[in-house]
Order: structure tokens, then C-alpha cells, then sequence
């Protein structure tokens, strides 16, 4: 479902151009669930957020579900963007003066759902991720687990194939890491997609395949033997 | 050099009240390394927001270094928080249009150092948590764990006696939250106060005690016997 071909992306910076992904070549099949592991600072988020659209490379190419991303409209990726895929931000990037409720809702707002759907949805997934009492927080009025959580809610929302999660149980103490991975679990199992970051090995091994990351280049890619 | 006693701590939320902190007893003799643990929404960046004097218990009392914080000026209260404490918030806080070199340094603006003091301690600063060729980023252009360890320098550049760490390795690495965490052991080890917050029970190991909140109450208090 995803291809990507000797993907590069810089940043220039000042006199500098800081290269970041040097040159990464993946595929990943529709159904897989993967583990991108790696040191701070080596592109994990960076190339998330190609793989999400919300980026572009500054050379190669990114093929999703047989289409060239670079060749897509600005209606076709804001489409992708909104109903294909969920993302889960590493700093959570949720609106500071709606609450959790409206917050989860807003994707579904794009996808044209009349409020009453989105209302029901919402309070479905935010009892799904364990604050079915937090639903009428803003973000400022909730801790940074419950923050992490509302961010989870907000990806799942529209039910989208591909889910990319980047550090999605950064904040959480490990019983509730355990609820979250368990949904990532239940999606995957469902025939979606699952692509997460993470630092902790014991999340990565929810994966069906780690793949490393070092200064912007894959180091090593393992797939576990099927049990 | 901590104590609080009964301290309760509540967040009124349209005609709800929420009870956060339900009346806490803790003391914490100076040099201590303690680690805090416990559930998401269990109530522990809001007790160490009240630890660092950023925020006010509701009832009960807070006596740091013998004197009862209700009773010190808004300078007094300053001048802990700039030069005594340092504070590495969940969230990192960091001013997004100023450099890292800026956001560190910083602190000692209000500590009254030079112009030439002030580069040069945090130029060091941010070499010791690894981000000598990222001095110049602002946090946009710096990864999740970077600016984590950008909060994490800040809060050490004045070289306070009380450490209050919100989850310092959340977004970190393994070999980059052992280079943070050897940083905090150093700190200790020269006869500092180290509190920390943290879901992970290997970072909790290199403090000397591990308290546990549950819903706002202390669950257990547990020295490690002495090696
Ligand atoms: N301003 C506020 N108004 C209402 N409720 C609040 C406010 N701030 C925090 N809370 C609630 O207080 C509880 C404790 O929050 P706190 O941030 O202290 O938790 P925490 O233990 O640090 O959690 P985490 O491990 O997720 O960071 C949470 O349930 C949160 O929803
Ligand atoms: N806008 C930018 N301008 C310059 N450099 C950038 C920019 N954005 C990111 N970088 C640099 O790109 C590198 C990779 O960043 P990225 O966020 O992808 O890392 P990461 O692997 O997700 O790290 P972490 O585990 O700390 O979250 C970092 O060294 C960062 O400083
Ligand atoms: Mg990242
Ligand atoms: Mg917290």
C-alpha cells in the first residue's frame, strides 16, 4: 500500500541545508503493522509525516495505494488526509480552545457526518480510549496521558485504514499503554494498516516488523516469524 | 527541605468540582532522589506544579526550606523559582521564536548574568544533553526529543538545588534517556534534590525512593535499601 523510493528530505537552515532523510526505499503491504524505532533526531517524525501527506520529499518518490502522491490534487491528498488516514501527532496538536469532544469530532466534520453521528462517534471513541469522563476538558484542563488520548480518539475517528502513530504511548503509565496498544491491536487485526513510532521495544513488539532508523537512513528491518 | 501537609488541590469545571490532589503528607530531605509514578490523571504534574510554587494548594500547607510558602512575597516566590528550583515541564514550554541557545539561557536573563556568561554556560548546557550542533534551531525545527532535552538544559542552567522533572525521558530514546538520567545522577550525586515523574519503572530505579499516587492520594512510599 505504500512504496517509497529513495525519499530524501532537507531543511535548509540559516547558510545550511541539514539533510534529514538521506535516501529511505520501503514498501509496506496493506495490513501490516510496524514498529519504527531509532535514536532522537534521526527522521522518524520527519518521515511520518511524508508517509501522512503532510509533507512533501525534496526528491524521490511516494507511491500510496498504486498513485503518485506528487501527482495527486489538492482535493484528492486533503481527502487521504482526512478519511484514509489517522494521525497521531508526537505533540498531540490538538485545537486549545475546543474540548476533548470537539476536538475528536472535527475530522468528521470534513467528512461531512451531521452532528448527531458525530456526537455518538465521538463519545464512542473517547470512552474506547478511557475518558468518558474528560469528554467537556479543554486540553489545558486535562493531564498530558489524557492529552496523548484525546490525539489517539481524533486519528480513529473516521475509521481510516492507515493509521501512523508517532509516540502514541509517549505520557502513558504502562496499564494505560496497554488499553491504547490494545486498540491499535484490535484495528490491525481488523485488516488496517498500523504504522507506529516508538522509543519503548516492548511497544515495538506489538509490531509484526521493526524498522530502524539512523541519520535518516534505514539500518536494519526485521520481520518477526509468524507464530 | 520539602513538606506538605494535607494538601488538597481542586479544579472547578462549569458545576462540577474536580478533586485532584485529596490530601497529600509527604517529606523530602535535601539530597533525596525521589520518583513519582502512577496512573495518567492520577494527579502528579499537578502536585508538581504545586512543589515548584507555579501553583497554589487549595488547602493545606506547603513549608520549603522551613518557610511556608502562602507566606513569601511574589519576589521571594520569584527568586525561588528562577534560581532554586528547575522545572522541566511534561510539555516543555519552550518559546517557539527563540533558539535553543535563547530558550536555555533565558533563566539566567532574570538571574542578572552578562551577555558573555550567559552564552557561554548555555552553550555548555546544551552540549551536556547532546545538542551542541542544534544551538541554533528554534523548537519548530528541532525533533520531539530535542526539545525535550531543550526544556530538560533550561531547567539546569542556573544550577538550582531542587529538581522537578516532568516525565524527562518521554520522548527519548534508550541511549539518549541514559545520557539525561546520567546528567540527573550527576546532579544528585553532588548533593542536589532530584524529584522526578516518570511511567517507566527503569528511569523510577535510579532514584532512591518511589512514591505512587492513585486518584489523588499517596498509595505507596518506598525506600530502596541503601547498596
Ligand atoms: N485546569 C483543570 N481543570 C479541570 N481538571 C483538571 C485541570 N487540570 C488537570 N485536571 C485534571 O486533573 C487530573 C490530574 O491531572 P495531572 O496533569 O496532575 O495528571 P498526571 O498524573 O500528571 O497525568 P499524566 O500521567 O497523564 O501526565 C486529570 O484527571 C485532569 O483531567
Ligand atoms: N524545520 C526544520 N529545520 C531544520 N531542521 C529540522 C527541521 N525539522 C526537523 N529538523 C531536524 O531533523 C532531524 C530529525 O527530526 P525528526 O523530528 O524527524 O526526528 P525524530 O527521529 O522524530 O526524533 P525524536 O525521537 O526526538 O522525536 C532533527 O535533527 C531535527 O533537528
Ligand atoms: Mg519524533
Ligand atoms: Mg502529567
Amino acid at each position: 500500500v505504500i512504496e517509497i523510493h529513495n525519499i530524501t528530505r532537507d531543511f535548509p537552515l540559516g547558510q545550511e541545508i541539514i539533510k534529514v532523510l538521506r535516501g529511505i526505499d520501503l514498501e509496506i503491504e496493506r495490513g501490516e503493522y510496524v514498529a519504527f524505532m531509532g535514536p532522537s533526531g534521526s527522521g522518524k517524525s520527519t518521515l511520518m509525516n511524508l508517509l501522512g501527506c503532510l509533507d512533501t520529499p525534496t526528491s524521490g518518490q511516494y507511491i500510496l495505494n498504486g498513485k503518485d502522491v506528487s501527482q495527486m490534487t489538492d482535493d484528492e491528498l486533503a481527502e487521504i488526509r482526512n478519511k484514509e488516514i489517522g494521525f497521531v501527532f508526537q505533540t498531540f496538536n490538538l485545537l486549545p480552545r475546543t474540548t476533548a469532544l470537539e476536538n475528536v469530532a472535527l475530522p468528521m466534520v470534513y467528512a461531512g457526518a451531521t452532528k448527531a453521528e458525530r456526537i455518538a462517534r465521538a463519545e464512542e471513541v473517547l470512552t474506547n480510549v478511557g475518558l468518558a469522563d474528560r469528554m467537556d476538558h479543554k486540553p489545558n484542563q486535562l493531564s498530558g496521558g489524557q492529552r496523548q488520548r484525546v490525539a489517539v480518539g481524533r486519528a480513529l475517528v473516521n475509521k481510516p485504514s492507515i493509521i501512523l502513530a508517532d509516540e502514541p504511548t509517549g505520557n502513558l503509565d504502562s496499564k494505560t499503554s496497554v488499553e491504547i496498544m490494545n486498540l491499535f491491536d484490535d484495528i490491525h487485526a481488523a485488516g488496517n494498516t498500523v504504522i507506529l513510532v516508538t522509543h519503548e521495544e516492548e511497544i515495538a513488539e506489538h509490531a509484526h516488523r521493526i524498522i530502524r532508523l539512523r541519520d535518516g537512513i534505514v539500518e536494519s528491518d526485521e520481520r518477526k516469524a509468524p507464530k
